[in-house]
């Protein structure tokens, strides 16, 4: 009936404001939109509140919920890259307290060594929850530094390496291959290990985060994502067309400043705040 | 590009050279989907579409000869016309000392960008400057502006972390009341965090700047106009800096901040160097936006 037609038109209209100020992308909300359109029957349309649970389903269904896992047996590394200013550093610092909470011996090296003061922050972050930290001057190479926290943490016994490299754009592409040489170091150096490669996105980004992951993992693997500023008013939509399109899961997101603000993702709770 | 795009809309209705209302409107469609796919804001792209709907239905696209070119004209047109025409420049008032506070959100690039406005007025300008640090909260911020501050040889003043910010900036003030311009960076902050918020009213309250600059980086999404607002709210935004323009993001939250807040952006931040800083031309972003 044409009421049914109008209230449905409403709907989806909502549906759509919802998506895209959510930063979910235009594209990826009208392909859920489509996919959902053609699989509900309209003279099944029950109330609007049974239809939004139907549809929030369907968004939770479309992201992999995986966990992220260390190894108990072999030498864990974590090697985290993104672009400037999305939290990687700090995200560090977290994990390493996550890690040491634990109960395991972290080692984090201080990779980016080309920013002013990086180091220095990274090194302020491993005194405040008592970590271990590999570092060098400003300006030495940051393969060179690799070199010795990866000597380090075998000598040093350590259960986790956590890799902190410098914002970088992926449209640069002497960084990117900068980033590719530290990651066939890792894989060359450390035979027998967990290695797992994570991008750190903004929660504030707009499309760009989407193709930040998808260009960084062109050039290296993308084993997972840590969604940074969460606790900003930004809805992180991104990670849909991102769970969609490239499938890669998010682990952990970032909920504030301190050594405690990391929470695993959880996919239910994310589709939830959405709307 | 936009252009493509509406060659492709223009060519799917036919061998028809001239534009009528139907296929306006599937022209007004592509436009809607450019600049929602380049993170303009949802509700700022449905005011704007529908001022091109009344400007697009005039007389004047109808009867041209090129129909794709005239309505991206048009668009265009209206595009750099909506992000504020020219270029403005940065107040500095000629008497001692112009003050200038740069605010945002975390990690947009505040202090990287203090360091190169200190730079520009110094070797574009001819002005004396200092720097001010005034983040005690993020590890090795003060850090971080002081190795800048030596990078262009401009005095920095910091506090050493014992000082709250209000108390640092007052002491920045008598100490470097002789330089012509005096730049103030703050901690990032959300526009959410009313403790944060007060803090950088009370700055304001202490330091009279002449101008509040607010610094977004480029790639931002939906939410900036959430957060432009309030900041522009609770303090006066004077003027704009959108940083990382070197990214390929499209940029579309330049429009957005524009359009809510009519503060004119200044400048655009295009690499992690001090010289990377530029004033901000519309023509080239409106492009950019319209992909
Ligand atoms: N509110 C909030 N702020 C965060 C979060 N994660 C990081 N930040 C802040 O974001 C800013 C940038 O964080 P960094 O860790 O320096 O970011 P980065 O990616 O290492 O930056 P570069 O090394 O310069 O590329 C800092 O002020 C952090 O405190 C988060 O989850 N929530
Ligand atoms: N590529 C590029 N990077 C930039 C630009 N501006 C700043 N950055 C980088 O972005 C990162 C964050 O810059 P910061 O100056 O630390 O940002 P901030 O706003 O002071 O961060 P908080 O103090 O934590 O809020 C650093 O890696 C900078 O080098 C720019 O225009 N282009
Ligand atoms: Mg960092
Ligand atoms: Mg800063």
């Amino acid at each position: 009936s044409l009421s049914i037609r109008n209230e449905l038109d409403d709907f989806y209209d909502d549906i759509e404001e919802i998506l895209v100020t959510g930063d979910v992308g235009i594209e990826t909300t009208l392909e859920i939109l489509e996919s959902f359109k053609s699989k509900t029957e309209e003279d099944t349309i029950e109330n609007q509140e049974n239809l939004t649970g139907k549809f929030k389903q369907v968004l939770i269904d479309t992201i992999p919920q995986k966990e992220f896992e260390l190894s108990d047996n072999k030498i864990n590394i974590i090697f985290v890259f993104g672009v400037n200013g999305v939290g990687k550093t700090t995200s560090i610092g977290k994990l390493a307290n996550l890690f040491k909470e634990q109960g395991k011996r972290v080692l984090i090296a201080a990779c980016d060594t080309f920013r002013a003061a990086a180091s220095k922050q990274l090194a302020k972050w491993a005194y405040s929850i008592d970590v271990q930290i590999v570092k060098h001057t400003e300006g030495a190479s940051p393969g060179a530094v690799l070199y010795d926290a990866i000597d380090a943490a075998i000598a040093r016994k350590m259960d986790v390496l956590i890799v902190d490299t410098a914002g970088r754009f992926h449209n640069r592409n002497n960084l990117m291959q900068e980033l590719d040489k530290l990651n066939k170091i890792l894989d060359k150096k450390i035979q027998d290990c967990k290695k797992q490669n994570l991008i750190v996105l903004d929660a504030n980004t707009g499309h760009n985060a989407f193709v930040q992951a998808k260009e960084f993992k062109e050039v290296i693997p993308v084993d997972g994502i840590i969604l940074a500023k969460l606790d900003s008013t930004a809805k992180g939509g991104i990670v849909l067309p991102i769970s969609h399109k490239l499938n890669i899961p998010v682990f952990f997101a970032g909920i504030g400043e301190k050594a405690e603000d990391l929470i695993k993702f959880d996919r239910i709770d994310f589709i939830n705040m959405l709307f | 590009g936009l252009e493509e795009r509406f060659t492709k809309v223009l060519n799917k209705l036919g061998k028809k050279k001239k534009l009528n209302e139907r296929n306006i409107s599937d022209g007004i469609r592509e436009i809607k989907l450019a600049l929602l796919e380049a993170d303009v804001n949802y509700k700022v792209v449905r005011d704007f579409v529908a001022e091109l709907k009344d400007d697009a239905t005039g007389e004047l696209v109808i009867k041209n000869v090129n129909p794709t070119q005239m309505f991206v004209k048009v668009v265009h047109d209206k595009l750099v016309d909506f992000m504020g025409g020219t270029n403005e420049d940065l107040k500095i008032t000629g008497k001692n000392a112009s003050v200038i506070m740069l605010v945002g959100l975390q990690g947009s690039g505040k202090t990287t960008t203090a360091a190169k406005l200190a730079q520009f007025a110094k070797k574009k300008k001819e002005k004396s400057v200092a720097l001010v640090g005034a983040d005690i909260y993020r590890p090795a911020a003060q850090d971080q502006l002081e190795v800048l501050s030596k990078q262009i040889n401009v005095p920095f003043y910091g506090g050493g972390l014992k000082e709250k910010p209000e108390k640092i900036v007052k002491g920045a003030l008598k100490q470097y009341r002789d330089q012509d311009v005096i730049i103030i960076d703050t901690a990032g902050r959300l526009q959410i965090d009313d403790e944060m918020m007060k803090e950088l009213e009370q700055i304001k309250k202490q330091t009279k700047p002449d101008e509040i600059l607010f610094v977004s980086d480029a790639m931002a999404g939906q939410s900036v106009v959430d957060v432009v607002s309030e900041f522009d709210n609770r303090l006066g935004i004077s003027g704009v800096i959108l940083t990382k323009f070197d990214s390929d993001a499209r940029g579309g939250a330049a429009l957005s901040i524009k359009r809510v807040t009519g503060a004119p952006i200044k400048f655009i931040g295009v690499g992690e160097k001090i010289d990377d800083l530029e004033p901000f031309h519309p023509e080239r972003i409106a492009g950019r936006i319209l992909g």
